[in-house]
Parts: C-alpha cells; sequence; structure tokens
C-alpha cells in the first residue's frame, strides 16, 4: 500500500429536524436555505459544490473532494 | 463527495481529510434560524486507508464521537456509538446515533432504509475509466457525463437523473436523483488506494431490484474487497445483499447487526474475492 495517498472512504453524517415552520409542510423546510448558507456551513468541511440538481422532493449537490 | 438537501433532512457525504463533523454547529444555527430543531442524527464510516492523515475531530473514532456528543444539544437524549466488527480488523463500520425521544418512535415506522457500499482494491483496468485522457480540455462535467456513459454507470438505476463530475487528474463524483430517492458514487481510482462507494436509498419494500443494482455495481468496479451496510432494511434483503454479491464471485466472510437509535437495525457485511 502507498504511505499516503488521497483518502476515499467517506465520513457520512444525517441529521433530521422538526419544527413549526410552515415552509416545511409544503416541501420547502431546509430547501429555503440560501446559498450562502449552504457555502457556509460547506467552508466548514472544506468543500465547495461543482455541480448541482434538484426536483420536487429534494436538492442534490456534487461536492469538490 | 455530496450533500442533499430535504426539507427535513440533510445528508452530507465527504471523503480525503474534509472536517465533516465541523459542518454540525452551523447547520444547526441556520435550521435554528428558520425555525427547525434538530432530532435525529446519524454518523458512519468506514476504516481509513489513512487514518494519521486525518485532522481533528476525525483523529479516532474516540475523537470524533466526543465532538459529536459536544455538538448536539441535550434534547437528543438517545445515544449510542458502537464500532460493528468483521473477520479483519482493518475493515469495521463506526457508528454514532442520537435521537430525541419522539423521533426514536416516529423512526421505527419508517419505510426507508439506507445501503452504504465501499469498496478498494478496484479492477485496474476498469479503474483507469475514470482518469481524464489528458489534453482533451474538457470541463468536469463533460468528462463527468462521458465517464457515467462508458462505465455504465447511468445503467445502475436508468430511471434516475445523473449529476456527475470528473476530477483532474482523476477522480469521479455522481448523485443520482430518483422522485424521492437519491443514490450516489465516489471514486478514487490510483493504484495502491483505489476506492469507490455506491450509496442508495430506497423504499423496504424494493428488495427485488436490489440484485440487479449490486449486480450491476460491482461489475464497473470488479473489487477485490467490498461492505455492505444496510440501514432501517429487511432481513429478506440482507440476504438479497449476501447472494447478489455472492453471484458475483465474492467470498461473504463476515456479517455483524445492531440497533440503534434514529437509525434502527444496521447489517453490516463484508466480501472479499478467493484471492483473498
Amino acid at each position: 500500500m502507498a504511505q499516503s495517498g488521497f483518502e476515499g472512504f467517506e465520513k457520512r453524517l444525517e441529521l433530521n429536524f422538526f419544527g413549526d415552520d410552515p415552509m416545511m409542510n409544503i416541501g420547502i423546510g431546509l430547501r429555503q436555505l440560501s446559498f450562502e448558507s449552504v457555502q457556509e456551513i460547506l467552508d466548514a468541511v472544506q468543500c465547495t459544490v461543482v455541480s448541482a440538481m434538484g426536483n420536487q422532493y429534494f436538492d442534490a449537490y456534487v461536492l469538490s473532494e | 463527495s455530496s450533500l442533499f438537501v430535504y426539507p427535513t433532512k440533510i445528508i452530507i457525504k465527504t471523503c480525503g481529510t474534509t472536517q465533516l463533523l465541523k459542518s454540525i454547529s452551523p447547520l444547526l444555527s441556520h435550521a435554528h434560524d428558520i425555525g427547525l430543531n434538530v432530532c435525529g442524527c446519524r454518523y458512519t464510516r468506514g476504516n481509513f486507508i489513512f487514518p494519521k492523515a486525518q485532522p481533528f475531530p476525525h483523529t479516532s473514532f474516540k475523537e470524533e464521537v466526543m465532538y459529536l456528543e459536544e455538538s448536539l444539544p441535550n434534547s437528543l437524549c438517545y445515544r449510542k456509538a458502537s464500532v460493528m466488527p468483521s473477520n479483519k480488523t482493518t475493515h469495521s463500520w463506526h457508528v454514532y446515533s442520537a435521537s430525541t425521544d419522539e423521533y426514536h418512535m416516529v423512526h421505527h415506522m419508517s419505510n426507508v432504509f439506507t445501503m452504504e457500499v465501499c469498496m478498494t482494491e478496484l479492477d485496474r483496468v476498469l479503474a483507469r475509466k475514470f482518469y481524464q485522457h489528458s489534453g482533451n480540455g474538457n470541463s468536469g462535467d463533460i468528462s463527468g457525463k462521458e465517464m457515467t456513459m462508458a462505465t455504465g454507470i447511468n445503467d445502475i438505476i436508468p430511471s434516475a437523473l445523473i449529476c456527475d463530475f470528473s476530477f483532474d487528474p482523476c477522480g469521479y463524483s455522481m448523485n443520482g436523483v430518483n422522485g424521492v430517492h437519491y443514490s450516489t458514487i465516489h471514486v478514487t481510482p490510483e493504484d495502491g488506494y483505489s476506492y469507490a462507494s455506491f450509496e442508495l436509498m430506497g423504499f423496504t419494500d424494493d428488495s427485488d431490484d436490489i440484485d440487479r443494482i449490486l449486480n450491476k455495481v460491482v461489475q464497473i468496479f470488479r473489487p477485490s474487497t467490498m461492505s455492505v451496510s444496510t440501514t432501517c432494511a429487511s432481513h429478506d434483503m440482507s440476504m438479497h445483499v449476501k447472494n447478489a454479491i455472492e453471484q458475483n464471485g465474492l467470498i461473504h466472510r463476515s456479517c455483524t447487526i445492531d440497533e440503534f437509535p434514529a437509525a434502527g437495525s444496521i447489517v453490516f457485511q463484508t466480501f472479499t474475492t478467493r484471492r483473498k
């Protein structure tokens, strides 16, 4: 095995939320977070968005790294 | 790496030396600002190939658990951390989960499962397909699409819309969007530490299709070592996983089962080729 290289094994985090946000019941909830807020969260991880897609149910982002 | 944002759920999966757990604090803060509070948390990972390269708080599972405990509110009172072993010390599944009393009860009625597949020592010829052709000048989006088609990744779940990206000089990530469900693939093809992952979220009554999906995944990468972790899956689905992988010549080496708050039952199975 190489002494050092790019670590492939991922870390995976899933968080679930509840609340009285009326936007949650019409399929928005966390999806109303601005792109700036999402990027601020990703800054903490040292990632950026390289590609994005979404449908009526959720948003999906491919990240750097 | 991938990020999925649902109305009440967020999933972040990152590789390399990213400090994933540092996302918790800003995430909870932004969610709180729009009236949402965390009620369930699940953190999972396999064994790092280069553990000494990981920065804080990922220097050890103990450090990760301490960081999680400090980052989550006390309302998540059901908490559990466990390392699920296999027959090899180099392959184990690290799980931390926490939930509120209410979410613990609701989650038990869930009919959604997740499957996390980790593959190492990929077939060298197949791994070469995840290198960009030097000098073609294509963007990561265009090269990513070419890789998706050339490898057959687009056939794993034919109805899914795919968002793909290839990295320079090598590496690949894609997200599949299929109705309410997602799938994702990440590839690090370098010889000596090649790695690919596949993840799928689906309904628990989709067991029959798992055989065909796993068949395709194994044939695209032909790994020497493979682990599959299923969360909230039925016994029937775990058997489908085992049978589908064994049909591709890998040998079932271990199976560990455990129960977690906010996650339910997790089944961790490992497989290797005969030459291992």
